[in-house]
């Protein structure tokens, strides 16, 4: 079992290395990748190794082969289909944001419960009622459902994505869901980036 | 100090013990809270240590109370007034979820350099040239910034940011910011959730 924030810093990591790849870097050495992720030497060393030896001594990493060899690891260096219930505001954005897909997250499904939304097209999708969610995650192949509703919404849009036939759920309300114990649920908090700026200045300031 | 994943847990304390006061709780016991938050009763007792003794033996904990005591020992029990830099896509998401101004995070301002954005109004708030930047900082009293600009624009941004005086800075791009020291940056990465859930379905279907 790896723990969840190993997982989050393996994403920095691979984040921070496409980045260095984007600038034409071929290798990075270990204290750089770790200063830019502000984390020690030895921690990447210790994030890696649930996977097996990566680093060269002398040298560092090479950055391409890091990256996909996280990637593989992980599982996500494969095409991912997924599908957004809750086409509003954070939706819309969500919907409209290219990365996802080019990094193996393909929403392929956009649906919604308000008749005024439903036919519209957002990023060359059309918006569809969530009753039709079933006969998509078939057809499409979708496994991972985004749960972009209001927060008293949530539960039934949980309930329509399992019935469906999704293995994994990225929830965005601040909604607790009740889910099997076979469904993977990740909630997306906006708030502690808040709380520990805010909370970094107050004690800042008394110090 | 008091490591990033405490603050974290307190927010979704926070998050949760909110939701419970919404629907009538006046008490709490650590087992619910512990389930509901999926950490160990100890782990509460011991992220809460870090401020004084909160729990009642045998009751658990008081709702309100416990609400106001993090908030309190965090410094997010006061109005903080912000700004946003980049009104596109996800910017406009931000400027029109009212949870954060409920919460105690004003968003006063919206910037952008696209002359088309500027002068338009989202969520009562109109988008005004970042070069304007500096005197809103000092006439609003801006202590926090958020940047929803797109990658290779980021670190302009903070620099705009920094140079009108926030002490503060939440980064919604992927891009890597060099600040001051006495500068606190938040990375927001929509990506480890994704990899999280494609990573547990993946590990699920080995065993
Ligand atoms: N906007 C943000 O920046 C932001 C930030 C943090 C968290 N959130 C959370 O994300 C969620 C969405 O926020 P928003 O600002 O986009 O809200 P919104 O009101 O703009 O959008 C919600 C959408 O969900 C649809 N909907 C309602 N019930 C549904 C159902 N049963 N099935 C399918 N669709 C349904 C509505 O028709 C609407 O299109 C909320 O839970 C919010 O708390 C949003
Ligand atoms: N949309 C999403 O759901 C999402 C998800 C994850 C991460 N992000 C990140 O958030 C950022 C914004 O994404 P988006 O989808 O809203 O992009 P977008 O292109 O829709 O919006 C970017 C905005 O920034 C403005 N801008 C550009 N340079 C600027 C500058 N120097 N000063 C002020 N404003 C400037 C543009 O005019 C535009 O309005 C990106 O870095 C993206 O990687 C977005």
């Amino acid at each position: 079992h790896i723990p969840k924030a190993t997982i989050k810093r393996l994403a920095m990591y691979v984040q921070v290395l496409e980045t260095l790849k984007r600038e034409g870097s071929q290798v990075v050495s270990s204290e750089l990748l770790a200063r830019t992720c502000s984390v020690n030497p030895s921690q990447i060393r210790k994030d890696l190794a649930y996977f097996g030896e990566f680093g060269v001594r002398g040298v560092g990493y090479h950055v391409q082969d890091l990256i996909y060899s996280i990637k593989h690891s992980l599982g996500v260096d494969r095409v991912w289909k997924c599908a957004l219930v809750g086409v509003g505001n954070l939706g819309k954005a969500l919907l409209r944001h290219q990365d996802f897909k080019f990094r193996g997250f393909d929403i392929v499904g956009a649906f919604d419960c308000d008749p005024f939304k439903i036919g519209e097209e957002i990023s060359g999708l059309e918006v569809v009622c969530t009753r039709r969610l079933k006969d998509a995650v078939k057809e499409l192949g979708i496994e991972i459902g985004l749960i972009t509703t209001p927060v008293n919404r949530a539960q039934r849009a949980a309930n329509f994505l399992i019935e469906a036939g999704v293995k994994g759920i990225i929830n965005y309300s601040p909604a607790m869901l009740t889910v099997p114990a076979d469904i993977y649920v990740e909630y997306v908090d906006f708030f502690h980036h808040f709380y520990s700026v805010a909370f970094s200045i107050t004690l800042d300031r008394h110090q």
